[in-house]
C-alpha cells in the first residue's frame, strides 16, 4: 500500500480544498511554513480519516472542532471532510469497487458550496445515490473518505460507498496507522516516549507485533 | 499471542541497536524487559548509553538526546512493520546541526520504501525532501497549500 | 491575601496584554476567572486571539502560538515582580523566525533591569546576547565553559 | 538583587570547576552547544542551589543523581557543589557577613581534591571552622553555596556560615526564584504552562502575588 493522494475541505483551518500529491515511487515531503499556518492541522486530518477518535489527540475539546468554524471575514463551514487515496497492486475491482478522479471531485464540490449544503433542486438521497453509483476507483486505489457535518452527523466512505468506521480501521489493521500509532508521530509527542511508562511502550511493540 | 510479541521484541530491539548507533554516532541502546520472567505482562526499559558516557539513568538525558533515542525507538518499529507512510511533525526541533543531519539521512534512506511525511522548521531537513509543501496564511486564519518543488 | 491576589491578577493582566501584542505583532490574549464571584478559590483561564484570527478554545493553538502565549504570560508575571534574573532553557525551540525576532527583541529590552539566561540553539536569540558561554564536551561526559564573547 | 556570579564543581556533568561571570549592569547572556553537552546542567545547578528540592524537577531519581558519577575515564565525585553570588547595595556587613574572592577560592579547592576529600593533616572539624572564619563577603555580597556529600549529608552556606535550606529558601521568598518559580523556566515546560489546569495557573500568578 502506497499514499497516492490526500484531500480535504472544511477541516480546521482548511476553508478552501486543499490537495497534497504524492510521487510514484516514495520519497520525503516536507511541509513547512510559519507558526500557525496549517501544517499539524494536516496532521490531523491524516489521523482523522484514519479513523482518529480521541478528541483530545486532535486537539480539540469536542469532534465538532475540526469543522471550520470560521474568520472575522468567512462563516463557519457545516461540513468537514478529508479523503485518502492509496495505491496497492493488491486490490482488484471486486475487493473495494473503483473511484475516477471525475467523480472524486465532485465529492470535494459538494462540500466546497456554502456551508457544505446541497445546491439545486436535487434532494439529498437521491443526489448521494446517483453519486455512489459514479464513484468508481480505478483498480489497485482505495479512497478512504470521512465527513463530519455540524449537525453531528459522521460518514464514512470506502471507494464512494458507505461503510462503518470500523471498516476503515479495520483496514488499517497492523500497518501501524491505527490509534497509539508509531506511524504518525504528532508535534511534541517524541518528549513524552522517553517518560511514558515501561507498559506503555510494551503497547507500542504490540501495536506492530 | 506471546510469541508474536517476543519475535516482535527481539527484531525491533536489534533495529533499534542499529538505528541508535547511526543516529547517534555511536554509543549504545538497547530495550530492556522490566520482567524477563514474565513475558505477558513485562513492560519495556531502555538502557542508553550516548558515546563515549556512561550507562545512566535515562531520565537523565538532555532534551535532544532523549528526542533522539525515541526518534531511534519509532524508526526501529517502523523497519519491522513498516506503514503505507509516516508522519513526522517536529521531531526535529530539539536536535542540534549534527544529529538533525544524521537524522535526515537516516530518513531519506528510509524513505526509498515508504512516504514520509515530515513537518519542520529546519532547512537541512527541508533539503533531504523530493517534494515540499508550503503552507500560507496569506488572509488570516485561513490555510492554502502550495507546491513549493516537485520532482 | 485576597487583595493581594486581586492586584496582581489585574496588574499581570494587564502586562499580559501588552506583552502578547509585541510578541504576537497583533491579536490579543487576556487572563479570566474562571469563577469571578469567588475570588479566594478561582481559577484562571487563557482568552486567546492570534492576529486576525477568531477566538478559539486555546487548545486548538498551533505549537508555536501556545509557546509564544506562554511566555507572554510568564514575562507578565515578571514585569510585575521581577526577580534578580531569569533563566529560560530552550523556550524558543518551537518559533518560527520572525516569533524568534520579536522575542529576542522583547528579551533585549526587558534585559535593561534584570539578567536574562538563555540557552538557545536559535543564532537570532543569540545575536542578542552581551555575553555568551559556549558548553563543550571534548573529553566524553565532561562538561566545560568557555567564554565565547564577553562584553 | 543581581547576579554576579555562578560557581560549580562535581554537579552533574562538571566535573571541574566551572564559572560563569555577569557583567556590571544586566543584559542577556546565552549559553549555547550542542545536544547534550551541560547547558540545561547549569539551569539546573541554579534551581539546586536556591533549594530546589524535587528530584523530579532535576530529572534525576534521587538527589544523589546531581553528583558527577563518573566517565570511563574518570571517577565518581564525592561531592556536588554550587555557589550563586549576588550584589545588593542594600545589604550591610552586620546582616549576612562578607566573603572575598580568595577564600570562596578555597572553599572549590576543596571540592576540587580526589573524590572532594580533604587532602593534609587537618581534621574535618578544624580545618572547615577555619574556612569559615576567612569567609567573608564584600560588603553588598551574598554568597549562596550548597553541598551534596555522596554519603547524602547535606550543606548549605549563606556568606561562609552553614544555615538551613530554609534561610536560603526564605531569602529569595516573593522574588520569583522558589519552587514553581516563574524565573526559572526549564527545557519543555513552556508547553505545560497552557495545558495545565486553571488551578495551576492561579498558582503562577499567587507566587509573584
Ligand atoms: N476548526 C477550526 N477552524 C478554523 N481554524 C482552526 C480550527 N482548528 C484550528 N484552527 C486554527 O489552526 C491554527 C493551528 O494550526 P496548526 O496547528 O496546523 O499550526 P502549525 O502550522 O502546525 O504551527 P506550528 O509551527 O506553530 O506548530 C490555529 O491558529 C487555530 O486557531
Ligand atoms: N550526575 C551526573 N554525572 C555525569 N553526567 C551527568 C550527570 N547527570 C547528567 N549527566 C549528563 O549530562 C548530560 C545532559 O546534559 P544537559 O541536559 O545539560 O544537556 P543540554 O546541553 O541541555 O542538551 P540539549 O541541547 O539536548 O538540551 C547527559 O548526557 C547526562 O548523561
Ligand atoms: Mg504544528
Ligand atoms: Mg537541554
Amino acid at each position: 500500500l502506497r499514499l497516492s493522494r490526500i484531500q480535504m475541505i472544511g477541516f480546521k483551518s482548511f476553508c478552501e480544498k486543499a490537495e497534497i500529491m504524492f510521487a510514484e515511487g516514495a520519497g520525503v515531503t516536507a511541509i513547512v511554513g510559519p507558526n500557525g499556518c496549517g501544517k499539524s492541522n494536516i496532521a490531523d486530518a491524516i489521523a482523522w480519516v484514519l479513523g482518529e477518535q480521541s478528541v483530545k489527540s486532535l486537539r480539540g475539546s469536542s469532534m465538532e472542532d475540526v469543522i471550520f468554524n470560521g474568520t472575522r471575514e468567512r462563516q463557519p463551514m457545516g461540513l468537514a471532510q478529508v479523503s485518502l487515496t492509496l495505491v496497492d497492486p493488491e486490490f482488484t475491482r471486486e475487493s473495494v469497487g473503483e473511484v475516477s478522479p471525475v467523480e472524486q471531485e465532485e465529492m470535494f464540490e459538494e462540500a466546497a458550496s456554502p456551508a457544505g449544503q446541497l445546491s439545486g433542486s436535487e434532494s439529498e438521497p437521491a443526489a448521494v445515490a446517483r453519486r455512489r453509483k459514479r464513484f468508481e476507483p480505478k483498480p489497485g486505489e482505495v479512497v478512504v473518505t470521512r465527513k463530519l457535518y455540524r449537525s453531528g452527523e459522521s460518514e464514512y466512505y470506502l471507494n464512494g460507498r458507505l461503510c462503518r468506521l470500523r471498516d476503515i480501521q479495520e483496514l488499517f489493521l497492523g500497518t501501524g496507522l491505527g490509534p497509539n500509532s508509531y506511524a504518525i508521530i504528532e508535534q511534541g509527542r517524541v518528549g513524552q516516549i522517553l517518560s511514558s511508562k515501561p507498559m506503555d511502550r510494551r503497547m507500542l511493540i504490540e501495536e506492530a507485533a | 499471542s506471546r510469541q508474536q510479541f517476543q519475535e516482535a521484541f527481539e527484531c525491533i530491539n536489534e533495529y533499534f541497536r542499529e538505528t541508535f548507533k547511526q543516529l547517534f554516532g555511536g554509543g549504545s541502546g538497547s530495550m530492556e524487559l522490566t520482567d524477563a520472567t514474565d513475558l505477558q505482562q513485562s513492560g519495556i526499559d531502555l538502557q542508553v548509553q550516548p558515546p563515549g558516557k556512561k550507562l545512566q539513568n535515562v531520565l537523565l538525558l538532555s532534551g535532544g538526546e532523549k528526542a533522539l533515542t525515541a526518534i531511534a525507538l519509532l524508526l526501529a518499529i517502523f523497519r519491522y512493520q513498516p506503514s503505507p507512510f509516516c508522519v513526522l511533525d517536529e521531531v526535529d526541533a530539539p536536535l542540534d546541526e549534527a544529529n538533525v543531519d544524521r537524522f535526515s539521512r537516516m530518513i531519506a534512506t528510509l524513505s526509498g520504501e515508504t512516504h514520509f511525511i515530515v513537518i519542520t522548521h529546519n532547512k537541512k531537513t527541508m533539503e533531504i525532501a523530493r517534494a515540499m509543501y508550503g503552507v500560507t496564511m496569506q488572509e488570516a486564519g485561513v490555510s492554502k497549500l502550495v507546491s513549493v518543488r516537485f520532482e
